[in-house]
């Protein structure tokens, strides 16, 4: 049946009165990068470079929960993670806990390609970024005031939300169900 | 939560996640993005990648769970996404698919989920919530 691709941007509570000033610009991310996928794979290029070009995208793209634009941690951190895997040899690598990688999906490949594990976390991973000079940037550059406002919401509905949960009046019970 | 699929005409296969978790989550978690066969999966049927609550889709092991049940059902890509995303509590997850031979699924059981698609037979879609 030929090529085929397919990319999200997160599923979860999204409303359906979803403002247009925050529906357009992500409309119109998935169909840049669904752009940019398709073109890649019609220049013959591998699966595996084509989910990797196309995830670092989004990833910095702000208006998604991933790169720049993650959401905070209790704590009001950054703390990334990022999975690629090749469908014929099973290759893959995972990281976790990066607060300072541009492009986590590209250190994820790193760690696949060029050791012989599949994840690394928290600052073993930092490490071998920089000493395999993966993009690195302060915490600011991932962090959009969106997020901190989210934050806020989700603390003050002691609550722990999924991409896209509305904000809903304080609730009593579990506070780490979203 | 940001995620890829794609497979070539020879039939290669490539799946590919990327998030920053869940917003107020406690530091140190973990997701399902990284765990291998949870929020991403591919072998030489199929490759996934998921999104929604991570502690749900760990659970059910989502991306595996498509593969296995391609592979030990013989169900299609359609069928056992379908079979898998309905597995999950509703409210908590979604997944972008792709077959070996170049079909598409993207289910979800939550209110709606970001998603765009493309085929070599000239379909496309962007979309966020039900078209129906």
């Amino acid at each position: 049946m030929g090529w085929a691709i397919a990319l999200h941007g997160g599923a979860g509570d999204i409303p359906v009165t979803l403002a247009e000033e925050r529906r357009a610009p992500r409309e119109a991310t998935l169909g840049r990068c669904l752009s940019l996928g398709v073109a890649a794979l019609k220049a013959n290029q591998a699966p595996l470079d084509v989910v990797e070009l196309v995830v670092r995208e989004l990833e910095n793209c702000p208006h998604f929960n991933a790169g720049k634009g993650s959401v905070l941690t209790t704590k009001g951190t950054v703390e990334m993670e990022a999975c690629i895997m090749d469908g014929i040899t099973k290759n893959c690598g995972a990281v976790s806990g990066v607060s300072t990688v541009v492009n986590p999906i590209s250190l994820a490949r790193v760690i696949m390609e060029k050791t012989p594990h599949i994840y690394l976390g928290f600052d073993g991973a930092e490490a071998f970024a920089r000493e395999q000079g993966v993009e690195v940037a302060e915490t600011s550059h991932f962090i959009t005031q969106e997020n901190v406002e989210r934050l806020k919401q989700a603390k003050g509905a002691n609550r722990v939300q999924i991409d896209y949960t509305q904000p809903i009046s304080a609730v009593n019970g579990d506070s780490q169900i979203g | 939560t940001v995620g890829c699929v794609a497979v070539d005409g020879a039939g290669n296969l490539a799946a590919a996640t990327s998030t920053g978790g869940l917003v107020n989550k406690m530091a140190g978690r973990i997701g399902d993005t990284p765990v291998v066969g949870a929020g991403t999966y591919a072998n030489h049927l199929c490759a996934v990648s998921a999104t929604g609550k991570g502690e749900f889709i760990i659970r059910a092991t989502v991306a595996r769970d498509v593969a296995a049940v391609m592979e030990y059902k013989g169900l299609s890509l359609k069928e056992a996404a379908t079979y898998v995303i309905d597995s999950v509590p509703k409210g908590n997850a979604g997944l972008v698919a792709v077959s070996a031979n170049g079909e598409v699924a993207m289910p979800y059981n939550t209110t709606g989920m970001f998603r765009a698609c493309a085929t070599e037979d000239g379909y496309s879609e962007v979309g966020i919530w039900d078209t129906e």
